[in-house]
């Protein structure tokens, strides 16, 4: 139950606060579509 | 501390694109039948470093048929991509490309290309015709008619059928076959091919003359046909690509 509550407590520090309006980067892949999607 | 791993490349990256670009035409230079591929969309890039300045790359490309056959010397910038209406082809290919000292080279490809759905030939264009299969009888006829034709009228060399690229048949209203078809000249000319056809045969590599025709066969409400073929003229082959070899015609290529 110690082991479960620490992490219950790191798991709290961890979530950073998102800046306000902050956008997450576009995944690497797949690239942007030339023409269209078939 | 040692330095972190560069950051995955993206497939819109510069240097991707780069490699995409060189991917492509590979593939249609080395590629014997049907039309150009332009690049629809880098689906996935994985770098594996093999060293300084060395760089293994496999690219997941998606490509898109253009209206250019392969064996003409249009550049592929100028080739107009078949849209959804024409029943669109997509290519799907995989690259292995090595980069050394900012040198990118192809080490071997695997395309597999596919007709789009007539569900979305449908959604794009109701009335539109789907892709015919290239053994339907109505195309092989209209394939046969319009090279006599055009081989009975013409002053020039006697032309052969390379093969089929595609047809399109329209069964209301009236029923009309629409059909494009590679071809190559002969060492005959016409007028010579009507005394003994079996000795006309392809001009040599180093003589070749290939062009490419389009045919319409109105059946009904009553009988036409039309054609019109453009030879391209002898092309000179670059260095590492093969002009064109009698493979049998696949959906396949490596």
């Amino acid at each position: 139950s110690v082991a479960k509550r620490a992490v219950a407590e790191a798991a709290q520090h961890d979530k950073v606060p998102r800046p306000v309006g902050f956008v997450p980067p576009p995944p690497p892949c797949p690239g942007k579509i030339r023409y269209f999607d078939i | 501390v040692p330095a972190a791993p560069p950051a995955p490349l993206g497939c819109d990256d510069p240097e991707s694109e780069a490699a995409a670009a060189v991917a492509v035409n590979y593939i249609n230079g080395h590629s014997h039948h049907g039309y150009k591929f332009a690049l629809n969309r880098i689906d996935n890039i994985r770098v594996v470093p093999q060293g300084p300045n060395n760089d293994i790359m496999f690219l997941e490309l998606d490509l898109l048929e253009t209206e250019c056959p392969i064996l003409s010397p249009t550049p592929l910038e100028n080739c107009t991509v078949r849209s959804l209406a024409e029943h669109a082809v997509e290519g799907d290919c995989d690259v292995k490309m090595q980069k050394v000292d900012g040198i990118l080279s192809v080490l071997a490809s695997k395309c597999h290309s596919h007709a789009d759905s007539s569900e979305d030939v449908r959604d794009a264009c109701p009335d539109c015709p789907l892709l015919a299969k290239m053994n339907d009888t109505d195309v092989l006829e209209t394939v046969s008619a319009a090279l006599n034709d055009y081989n009975s009228k013409t002053t020039g060399s006697y032309l052969r059928l390379l093969e089929i690229g595609r047809a399109k048949i329209q069964y209301h209203p009236g029923h009309i076959i629409a059909t494009e078809f590679a071809v190559g000249a002969t060492n005959c000319s016409a007028e010579e091919a009507k005394a003994n056809v079996g000795a006309c045969q392809l001009l040599p590599e180093d003589q070749s003359n290939f062009g490419f025709c389009r045919a319409v066969m109105v059946k009904r409400p009553s009988q036409d046909l039309q054609v019109d073929c453009q030879l391209y003229g002898h092309q000179v082959p670059a260095p590492d690509i093969p002009l064109l070899s009698r493979v049998v015609p696949s959906q396949d290529t490596s």
